[in-house]
């Protein structure tokens, strides 16, 4: 085969009787993610540009947990992760903890090719946005009202919870997924 | 957690990930995502992105342990996901996806459910939600 791609919008326990909408919207969703990536390989794009640009619309669809639509961490923040590598070189870019970078993986992309390291991490991640070419936000701009739920029910739930570290039951289980 | 991973017309592999985290996770946790090997890694043979329970996929180091399968015991990529998915990992960790360098695609999960689609030049496509 001339080319190839695949996609994933994060693995866990999502219920079968999800509402036909919401499954609805997630479906189509992901047939739009694939179209970006394909048309950029079917016209001879490379593989970094398809995989970021793929990255990029999913990161800024809400309905998945990275960009905007983050969940949030135990302080009510949203800290956003993101890494990037090159097969052909093997060279990579990687980052952790940035809450201004409006897509994160442009970034991780800039530190492949734009820096001498390979992984920077939160202030520092934000201080080499700083100095390269990726859209800033406020970090109010990663809020969505469905994941600030999901913060609240998990504290809750963690109160309510067992000692034990392990989560047992599927539901329990589910908080453990990015 | 969201990713990609492609194989180009030049023969070209990469993968990404990019990620919001894990709901409530503690101050200053850092997942499998950014760590290279665990959530994200290409070579010249296979690229491959992961979601999931973090610590499990960087315990298990897994997305170079499915490449390292793959080169070392000269298996398919579908051979090398199996035993990433059904032997490293245990039920309920984790999903991956990945495109081998002859362009062919494997996604597979054993948390019950990844959001997932893949195509190809010969159009190929799947696009799914549960296992």
């Amino acid at each position: 085969k001339e080319w190839a791609i695949a996609l994933h919008g994060g693995a866990g326990y999502v219920s079968k009787d999800m509402p036909e909408d919401r499954k609805q919207a997630y479906m189509e969703s992901l047939e739009e993610a694939l179209a970006i990536g394909s048309d950029i390989l079917a016209n001879g794009g490379s593989a970094l540009d398809a995989i970021e640009r793929t990255v990029n619309y999913l990161e800024d669809n809400e309905l998945f947990n990275a960009g905007k639509g983050a969940v949030f961490t135990s302080e009510g923040k949203n800290e956003l992760d993101a890494a990037i590598m090159d097969g052909s070189t093997l060279n990579a870019g990687a980052i952790t903890g940035v809450t201004t970078v409006k897509n994160p993986i442009s970034l991780a992309r800039k530190v492949m090719t734009e820096s001498k390291h390979v992984f920077f991490a939160t202030d520092g991640a934000e201080t080499f946005a700083d100095q390269v070419d990726v859209e800033r936000v406020d970090p109010s701009y990663f809020y969505t009202e469905r994941r600030y739920q999901s913060l609240q029910r998990a504290q809750e739930q963690e109160k309510e919870e067992s000692s034990n570290l392990l989560p047992e039951t599927n539901e329990e289980k589910a908080w453990k997924y990015g | 957690t969201v990713g990609a991973v492609a194989r180009d017309k030049d023969g070209n592999l990469a993968a990404a990930t990019s990620t919001g985290g894990m709901t409530n996770k503690r101050y200053g946790r850092v997942g499998d995502v950014p760590i290279i090997g665990s959530g994200t890694y290409a070579n010249d043979l296979v690229a491959v992105s992961a979601t999931g329970w973090g610590e499990k996929i960087m315990l298990n180091v897994s997305a170079h342990t499915l490449a390292a399968y793959m080169e070392y015991k000269e298996t398919s990529l579908q051979q090398s996901m199996d035993y990433l998915v059904d032997e490293v990992l245990e039920p309920g960790d984790a999903g991956f996806i990945a495109v081998d360098k002859y362009g062919n695609f494997s996604m597979k999960t054993n948390t019950g459910s990844m959001f997932r689609a893949a195509t190809d030049s010969e159009g190929n496509k799947e696009i799914g939600i549960w296992e």
